[in-house]
Parts: structure tokens; C-alpha cells; sequence
């Protein structure tokens, strides 16, 4: 509390001393932004992000801006949120990609959109027929399990961007999404998928703070 | 709106800025370099009592003084020195699986003051 003699604490007589209050002024900062963020403390990165990957990511989140005016008669708050691949199990023809989303507030989170952005890798001239797979946990299963699949023609190298569908967007609200993208030519000696430092697949995904349904007791 | 400087003592905007290098976030905190968390701070005399902002005019003032003075004792309650303008601060940050966040707060930089 800011020492005040008067009712109400804008209106105070004595002119405010920016320095002596300083210390003060940097905590609360620090408090408001954690709480508007729905963060208990700051985040501590335990998996740092390539430049190169940040690069490419925030090319992607920079596309055209929508008007804030939107925004300001929108109460509920919306984030785009980049999450990069981890590659688990994966083989030349085979290549599974786990991507963690936050559970962002108790509510969990509403997916609006969701692409996958992967670089793929091909000779020249060559295309490529794919697969890509969703793979989600059931609850008491601890085995993944295939929901959908989507087939895939890639007719150059470069980035390629998916949209995903509704059972991949749900298994970003439930903070873990898994992708298997498989190729289906057997002559390949190397997988077409690049996952090094600066192509790795990322999702980008546009979110709101959701809404867990609330169940009465009758 | 009217930033504070010097020995004003009428309602202004008090510009403060957080650098976040200054407080160890710029790890996180990809973009912007700090938060220019902005307060309202200052006295509402009776005679702009009511004149958010920039309609503070000079005339108004010396015309509504006029008439405070003629109503001293009649009006009740005090007014404050608040926000009249706000704007979102936008944020690009890793959270903890490192995933980079962009989001707007809404309502979160003091824009200009007035009196309520």
C-alpha cells in the first residue's frame, strides 16, 4: 500500500517520488503481467529454441494483423501459441513429431486454428506421396492410438503447411498432440523430413483461454 | 491528456518504465524490450472535477472555478485522478515447454489521465 492521506489514493496531496517507490512499482509490474498471463511465476526454459527455428516461427506469426478493435469488444483473451516438434520414434519412412501445448488457464484451452509447418527435403523433379497420421492417448490406455489420416502429395522442397483437423486441434486442448508423417516411397535412403536446427516442424496454433463445461450436482 | 513533469501537482499521466533486461525477464520475454506501465497520480480540484482529459480547456477551467466556487458546500464526494485512455501491450514469450507465445492484454498502458 502507497502511503496516502487522502481518500482516494490518486488523489493524494504530496507529489509521488518515482525513485523511493521504484522497487515497488517493478514487483507490481512484475505481478500484473504474471496475473494477466494466468502465470504463478515466470517461466524457466528448459529446452532453448534455436535462433534460426525462431526465426521461420515468428516469419509465420507475422502474417497480416487483425484489427485491434476486435480485440478490445472481445473479452476473452487469445494467444497464438508456436510449439516445436520433438521427434520421437521415427524411421527413413516414418517420422513422428510430439508437440506439448500449455494447459493455459483451469479451464484448458479452445483451439480456433491449428497448422503444421514441416520443411520437406526431395531430389530434384521428384514428388512425394505422404500420409500424415493423428495419434492420441485414450484415457486408460497408455498405448498411442490412430484417430484419422490424411493423405498428402508434395510436389517440391521447401516449407509445406497443413491445416489440421478437428481431432488434432482437440489433442492441443488436451496439451499433447501426436503426428506421424509417413512417406511411401521405399527407395529413400534418408528421410525427406528435415528436422535439424533451423527446419524444425512447428505447430502454430491460435488459441483462447477456454471455458471448462461446469458439472452441477443434481 | 497531461504528462506529469515538474512540480505539476493536477492529475497527469506519470510515465514509468519496466526495462525487462533491468528485472532478468528478457530471456523469456522475446519482444517488446520492457512495459511502460504508466500510473495517474495528481489532485482534482473541484473545477476540473469531471473534464477527462484533453477537454481541460483553460477557458473551461477559469468558467467551471467560477462556478465551484459560487456551489463550494453543495457538492459531495471527491474525484479521481484515472485512466481515460488504455491501450493492449502486446507479448511474444516462451512459457515453460518452451512454445513461443504471442498475445494482447487488453487495458494494460495508461494512454492519458483525466479526472473522474
Amino acid at each position: 500500500n502507497l502511503q496516502t492521506d487522502g481518500p482516494c489514493p490518486a488523489c493524494w496531496g504530496a507529489a509521488f517520488d518515482l525513485e523511493s517507490q521504484r522497487e515497488l512499482l517493478l514487483s507490481l509490474a512484475k505481478k500484473s503481467i504474471l496475473n494477466k498471463l494466468h502465470l504463478s511465476q515466470r517461466p524457466t526454459l528448459s529446452r532453448p529454441v534455436s535462433r534460426a527455428a525462431l526465426k521461420t516461427a515468428l516469419q509465420r506469426l507475422h502474417g497480416p494483423r487483425r484489427q485491434e478493435t476486435v480485440l478490445e469488444h472481445d473479452p476473452t483473451q487469445e494467444y497464438e501459441i508456436i510449439s516445436f516438434a520433438e521427434t520421437g520414434l521415427s524411421s527413413v519412412n516414418q517420422t513422428r513429431l510430439d508437440f506439448h501445448f500449455p494447459d493455459r488457464t483451469a479451464g484448458g484451452l479452445e483451439v480456433q486454428q491449428a497448422h503444421l509447418m514441416f520443411f520437406v527435403q526431395l531430389p530434384s523433379n521428384a514428388t512425394q506421396t505422404m500420409n500424415m497420421r493423428v495419434l492420441v492417448l485414450r484415457q486408460y490406455d497408455t498405448n498411442l492410438t490412430l484417430t484419422s489420416q490424411y493423405p498428402l502429395q508434395v510436389d517440391a522442397s521447401g516449407w509445406h503447411q497443413l491445416l489440421l483437423g478437428p481431432e488434432a486441434q482437440a489433442a492441443c486442448s488436451q496439451g499433447h498432440l501426436t503426428l506421424e508423417l509417413v512417406t511411401e516411397s521405399q527407395a529413400a535412403h534418408r528421410s525427406v523430413i528435415l528436422g535439424g536446427f533451423s527446419h524444425r516442424p512447428f505447430v502454430a496454433a491460435r488459441v483462447r483461454a477456454g471455458h471448462k463445461r461446469r458439472v452441477h450436482r443434481r | 491528456g497531461i504528462n506529469c513533469q515538474g512540480g505539476s501537482r493536477m492529475c497527469c499521466r506519470q510515465e514509468f518504465f519496466v526495462d525487462f533486461r533491468e528485472i532478468g525477464w528478457h530471456d523469456w520475454i522475446i519482444q517488446p524490450e520492457g512495459y511502460a506501465m504508466n500510473f495517474c497520480t495528481g489532485q482534482c480540484p473541484l473545477h476540473v472535477a469531471g473534464m477527462p482529459g484533453i477537454s481541460a480547456s483553460f477557458h473551461t477551467a477559469v468558467f467551471n472555478l467560477l462556478k465551484a466556487n459560487t456551489a463550494a458546500g453543495t457538492t459531495i464526494g471527491g474525484s479521481c485522478c484515472v485512466p481515460t485512455a488504455r491501450r493492449p501491450l502486446s507479448l511474444l514469450y516462451y512459457d515453460r515447454d518452451s512454445n513461443i507465445v504471442k498475445t494482447d492484454i487488453p487495458d494494460m498502458v495508461v494512454e492519458a489521465c483525466g479526472c473522474s
